[in-house]
């Protein structure tokens, strides 16, 4: 499904910080489970409640400054 | 904590480039001083200023583009800053921030240059929120200190600090890691016989051919002359499985066997060869494709993605090659990239070019002697490659040229 705005802007930061990798094989579009996962593993990460929904607090948490490099969180690590 | 990296040494230099115009100049470079001191309070290292000249760490602040940084900015809020691992040594702040120190006001400049510090010196991002190496900056505190994960990863790389450290100038020793090379090298081997054990676009953009116990360059207009691997890499054994260099971390990687070497230039990094543990031995090659900045390796049917700054999940891998890599038959003997994305793989005695889609182009596979190693089919006797060792009759001869490598040996 088409994104929108605030969805497209938090899956370029997911992307940017190494949340949500760019699919190698098949479409460009990342399946609604990979952006889930990924959101799940920034919220953790970030400690907020973990729902892999974009709420308004993960978005607040998104446009918060911080480094410019990439984060290495994901769920293996986490565990 | 994570650990990126780690410098050779533990007395380094560092020199500040230029100042944000929002702090006095004294002010600003106080907070940049307590940023290293941080670090040099828990942790056998030190940092002396240097006014000009090369200097281990570097740190500038730079706007939206800059001529001297692939990575951009984004204006107020956001990014704030990034740097670079070990050893490369860049620190670079956004410019357009309100740089502050003292007040609530605006970004903190020490909090955050000791943040990149901690990157330059090896440490990635800590999962905890109020540990310095947090990704997210936490705001200003004014009687702020390291987190026991800060502490713990600084001297995960580095050791404690111990007043017996304290005033040592010489740098540490590298200890020879391996058991030196065989002295007895294989047969010097034929260039235009086509067939490679490894293929790599090195540093400094040079192209490394690999075959045996010998090495050579590849440029448009010859080949260099060939040279025993351990002669350029101290300590690295020939007839290897694949070679890859990283230009994200600047990194060399060869692999043969069970183990993996990793070099920066010529010099082995400590602790190295280690053992393969989390991919197969006996690697068939490897390439680093800088559109997404991960390493691949292939054996038999299968390849793995490495990102070598996070943690790889390799549950995952192998993946078929052919599932991603259109065209490319399996077991390929050796493969590259280039800057671009296109990819060569090579097998037996020819190569197949991929376009950025990863599709193999049109009019592969070719012959590799021919479009690479400069030999031409011949009728009359062979003309060995180098040397005095007879290379195998191929009916081919080869165009040398003086060394491109020379300048690296020297």
């Amino acid at each position: 499904p088409a994104l929108g705005p605030a969805e497209k802007e938090a899956v370029d930061y997911l992307l940017q910080y190494g949340y949500l990798e760019k699919p190698l094989e098949g479409s460009d579009f990342f399946r609604p489970e990979d952006i889930m996962e990924a959101l799940s593993t920034f919220q953790e990460a970030s400690e907020l409640p973990v729902s892999g929904q974009l709420d308004g607090a993960t978005r607040v948490r998104m446009r918060q400054p911080r480094c410019g490099l990439e984060d290495p969180f994901n769920q293996k690590t986490l565990k | 904590y994570l650990l990126l990296g780690r410098w050779r040494k533990k007395h380094l230099t560092f020199r500040i480039l230029n100042l944000p115009s929002t702090l006095p100049t004294h002010t600003a470079r106080a907070a940049v001083h307590q940023a290293f001191q941080y670090w040099s309070n828990v942790a056998p290292l030190t940092f002396r200023e240097v006014q000009a000249g090369r200097a281990d760490i570097r740190l500038s602040f730079h706007g939206r583009k800059s001529l001297y940084c692939s990575k951009n900015f984004d204006g107020p809020g956001r990014v704030l800053a990034h740097a670079d691992i070990p050893e490369l040594g860049s620190v670079h702040f956004d410019e357009d921030e309100l740089w502050t120190e003292g007040t609530y006001r605006g970004v903190n400049l020490r909090i955050i240059a000791a943040h990149e510090l901690g990157h330059a010196l090896g440490l990635g991002h800590s999962r905890y929120t109020q540990a310095l190496m947090a990704p997210v900056y936490a705001g200003y505190r004014p009687y702020f200190k390291l987190h026991p994960d800060d502490v713990a990863g600084i001297q995960a790389l580095y050791g404690k600090k111990s007043p017996e450290i304290e005033g040592e100038e010489e740098e540490e020793a590298e200890l020879p890691t391996v058991p030196p090379v065989p002295t007895q090298p294989s047969p010097m081997p034929d260039p235009c016989s086509g067939d490679l054990d490894a293929m790599m676009l090195g540093p400094h953009g040079k192209t490394y051919a690999f075959k045996g116990d010998y090495v050579w360059t590849v440029t448009e207009s010859g080949l260099g002359p060939l040279f025993r691997v351990s002669a350029l890499w101290e300590g690295l054994p020939g007839n290897l499985d694949a070679a890859v260099y990283s230009p994200r971390t600047q990194q060399i990687y060869f692999f043969k066997g069970d183990k993996v070497w990793c070099y920066m230039n010529f010099r082995m990094n400590r602790g190295y060869p280690k053992k393969l543990n989390r991919v197969g031995p006996s690697l068939d090659a490897a390439l680093y494709w800088p559109l997404n900045q991960k390493v691949f390796l292939f054996k038999g049917s299968g390849y793995w993605q490495w990102d070598e700054l996070a943690p790889t999940d390799f549950s995952r891998y192998p993946k078929p090659i052919k599932g991603l890599f259109t065209g490319v038959p399996d077991q390929p003997s050796a493969a590259m990239s280039w800057r671009d994305g296109r990819v060569d793989f090579f097998k037996g005695k020819h190569y197949w070019r991929l376009n950025r889609q990863l599709q193999v182009e049109k009019g592969y596979p070719r012959d590799i002697a021919q479009n690479w190693m400069h030999c031409r089919s011949q009728t009359s006797d062979h003309t060995p490659a180098s040397g005095d060792t007879p290379a195998s009759a191929t009916g081919t001869t080869v165009d040398t040229i003086s060394s491109p490598m020379d300048t690296t040996l020297n």
